[in-house]
């Protein structure tokens, strides 16, 4: 454990709990992409699979608890709570173009052809492109709510973070994981056009909107 | 390297 992986770990948290606190708050949940919160709950799933034949620690069995019971509740809060301020007509993103090609990818680029390391592997691939549809939705609709904006920002900032820590564990452990790391370089890079509208437009307090 | 023995990250 470093700085930067509880940092990113901490950012991720935050996001979710932003996310699931919006919803909550404002009985709604217009600007988000159901099937980006099913995708993550499905990597959430296909992740922490390991929380049945292994314990790293307590840190990490609560953590990882905690974000498999926030994505559920998250795609429960659009699907079935909140469902009628759901945005279906927006959120249109042909899920299947991520979920087969990230599946083929996983059975030929893994660490080890086991049924857990693939679904592992799946996990890590279907991350770094997840956040697609509520991107594709962003663009559709032209804005995005500010709360949302500090949701995909916090989101961003975690695997950004998580690129350092494996920086940090490279020299200082001699740790690496190629899978993970490519990975999350993908995934840091999707966010780059909105950290960049995140700072010279959130920040100074205007609305996210893109132009037409 | 023990490259990726067990996944420690969340």
């Amino acid at each position: 454990m470093n700085i930067f992986r509880l940092a990113g770990d901490l950012s991720h948290l935050a996001a979710i709990i932003i996310l699931l606190l919006k919803i909550w708050k404002t009985r709604s949940c217009a600007g988000i992409s159901g099937k980006s919160q099913i995708l993550f709950a499905l990597v959430f799933t296909t992740r922490y699979l390991d929380l049945l034949t292994s314990f790293i620690s307590l840190y990490n069995t609560f953590m990882k608890v905690v974000y498999i019971g926030c994505a559920y509740a998250t795609v429960y809060l659009i699907y079935m709570k909140f469902k009628a301020t759901y945005d279906g007509n927006h959120d249109t993103f042909r899920v299947e173009f991520l979920v087969v090609p990230v599946g083929g990818l996983a059975f030929l680029v893994n660490h080890d052809f086991s049924p857990l390391e693939i679904l592992w592997t799946f996990s890590i691939y279907l991350e770094s492109v997840a956040i697609l549809p509520q991107l594709f939705l962003i663009s559709k609709t032209g804005e995005a709510e500010t709360i949302t904006t500090h949701y995909l920002f916090c989101l961003g900032v975690y695997r950004a973070l998580y690129l350092f820590n494996w920086i940090w564990r490279f020299y200082f452990e001699g740790f690496f994981d190629m899978i993970a790391i490519v990975a999350g370089v993908v995934q840091t890079i999707l966010y780059c056009d909105f950290f960049y509208l995140y700072v010279t437009k959130v920040l100074k307090g205007k609305k996210l909107s893109l132009p037409a | 390297a023990d490259e990726a023995a067990a996944h420690d990250e969340l």
